[in-house]
């Protein structure tokens, strides 16, 4: 059923703002870390606080969210994250 | 004498802008040729959109997290784990692995050997010309040579008369002849680096895409919900001589609207430009008799965003960073084998405007990962496909993370075809 598989992405970045090593962090200067899960339905990504020496990654230290839905939203310009935030929607989405 | 051979073909930071994912206004007639007869994946997924981490991950069949591998600072075999790649595992299965133009990123993530000699029979092929790719080669309106990011360029004007693509064509063109009489099977990577950046390619292909007709993307604004942490900067593409020149604001820019739409041309040239390469090399297949016995895998490693969200390059989660192409010729199983005398990959001249809208092959709709390309390329050559890895899998020399795709392939479409062909 295509609507089970799965695909995981990420990205790391040196801080929570843009700057000038923001697109290549060297592994020493990874702050945070970006997982993607991306369904045929929607791609909801995580932010997290992450640690270079061990190489984990802190999913209670969340800072920024996204979360986008392909049907109403393919370009993904409009993030409803923050919308869904405490509702039961996120339970609903973990696949 | 029945094992397949395999080309697998690589294109550097090609997003989904190809007629068979259907873009109309790209010109891509040989690509499109080949997914009218493959099985071609709507939904492939990189594992993170930039070069060096994502090739090392799909080469290894890893994840980023498992590679170790988040920047180009680090070879995984030291960083990580000692983990196979997907051309070793062929070579110690007897087959000859040859790596053409850029396949493994060079530097440290490939222990500045492309992984050799683990992973390759005979010494990597690099172009000559690919030196010049980033000098001062592109002739500004002032008549004079800048280090551009939009670089159309007359071949006679050039270092070496030359492109490294071309040069990487005639490589592996001459590596195909030379296996055509082989007793081994081979594995052939090649590695395009357009539409790479800079955009530096033949400037006949700009009249494939007149300015006039070339859009900004749909949503060429930063979106207001957008966390500051998600958004790329495109810091690159910033050191260009014609983009510095524009006096940017950083971090958000905005680029110039007609500027915005050059840019869109040039990348929409080159990828017409690498189609012709590709198209060059599949008619070399049919050439040397060899489309019956190879399969062929043509991918990127990542996308790249064109102005969408207000972004360029790629650096990013967003779909059209990590959105791929990917699709498997399988001869005989998503295609059936050609006719005596007919040819499977005719080249396809994009500038000639007869050239026929291609019937699309078999597509899949599920989402699938570029992690799965080891397993599924070792599943349709009919090699024994590695274990599952643990978790962690550090110490596991050969396993994979993704999982092979071959449930996709819908072989029996194929035999209600043999069955009206007889």
């Amino acid at each position: 059923n295509p609507h089970e598989s799965i695909a995981y992405s990420q990205y790391p970045r040196p801080a929570d703002y843009p700057q000038w090593n923001s697109d290549k962090p060297s592994l020493k200067d990874i702050k945070v870390m970006g997982y993607s899960i991306r369904t045929i339905d929607y791609r909801y990504t995580v932010w997290v606080g992450f640690n270079p020496h061990d190489f984990l990654a802190n999913f209670s230290d969340v800072h920024a969210g996204e979360l986008y839905f392909v049907d109403s939203d393919p370009l993904q310009d409009h993030n409803m994250y923050n919308d869904s935030q405490g509702g039961d929607l996120l339970q609903s989405l973990i696949p | 004498k029945d094992t397949l051979n395999v080309l697998l073909i690589i294109v550097d930071d090609l997003r989904l802008s190809l007629g068979c994912y259907g873009d109309k206004l790209i010109k891509s007639p040989n690509i499109d040729q080949l997914a009218s007869h493959s099985l071609l994946f709507q939904n492939a997924f990189a594992q993170q959109a930039v070069c060096a981490p994502s090739r090392v991950s799909f080469l290894t069949g890893r994840r980023p997290d498992t590679t170790r591998l988040y920047d180009f600072n680090s070879y995984w075999r030291v960083q990580a784990g000692n983990f196979s790649t997907i051309p070793q595992y062929f070579k110690e299965n007897g087959y000859v692995t040859m790596s053409v133009g850029k396949v493994f990123h060079p530097g440290i993530s490939s222990n500045h050997s492309d992984d050799s000699p683990y992973s390759w029979s005979v010494p990597p092929y690099h172009p000559s010309s690919e030196k010049y790719e980033n000098t001062k080669t592109c002739r500004g309106p002032d008549g004079e040579l800048h280090a551009n990011l939009i670089c159309p360029v007359d071949m006679a004007d050039i270092p070496e008369g030359t492109l490294p693509d071309k040069q990487s064509t005639e490589q592996a063109i001459q590596l195909l002849e030379k296996m055509k009489t082989s007793a081994s099977p081979f594995f052939l990577a090649v590695g395009y680096h357009k539409p790479h950046i800079p955009f530096r390619y033949p400037k006949e292909f700009q009249k494939l895409y007149p300015l006039e007709n070339i859009t900004l993307a749909p949503d060429p604004q930063v979106p207001a919900g957008l966390p500051p942490v998600a958004y790329n900067p495109w810091m690159d593409i910033r050191l260009r001589e014609d983009v510095q020149a524009l006096n940017l604001s950083v971090p958000y820019g905005p680029i110039p609207v007609d500027f915005q739409r050059k840019i869109r041309q040039s990348y929409f040239a080159s990828v017409s430009y690498l189609d012709t390469q590709v198209g060059h090399l599949l008619s070399a297949l049919d050439d040397f008799h060899l489309a019956n016995s190879t399969i062929v895998a043509f991918t990127s490693d990542h996308g790249w965003s064109l102005g969408e969200h207000g972004q360029w390059a790629k650096y990013s989660n967003f779909d059209v960073a990590t959105h791929v192409p990917l699709m498997f010729y399988a001869p005989g199983r998503t295609a059936l084998l050609p006719e005596a005398g007919k040819k499977l990959f005719p080249y396809i001249d994009p500038f000639d405007p007869a050239s026929e809208l291609m019937e699309p092959g078999q597509q899949a709709v599920d989402l699938v990962e570029l992690v799965s390309l080891f397993p599924t390329l070792t599943d349709l050559a009919g090699l024994h496909v590695p274990p599952r890895c643990p978790i962690p899998s550090f110490h596991v020399e050969l396993c994979r993370e993704g999982q092979s795709l071959l449930k996709h392939f819908r072989f029996n479409d194929l035999e209600k075809d043999l069955t009206l062909r007889d």
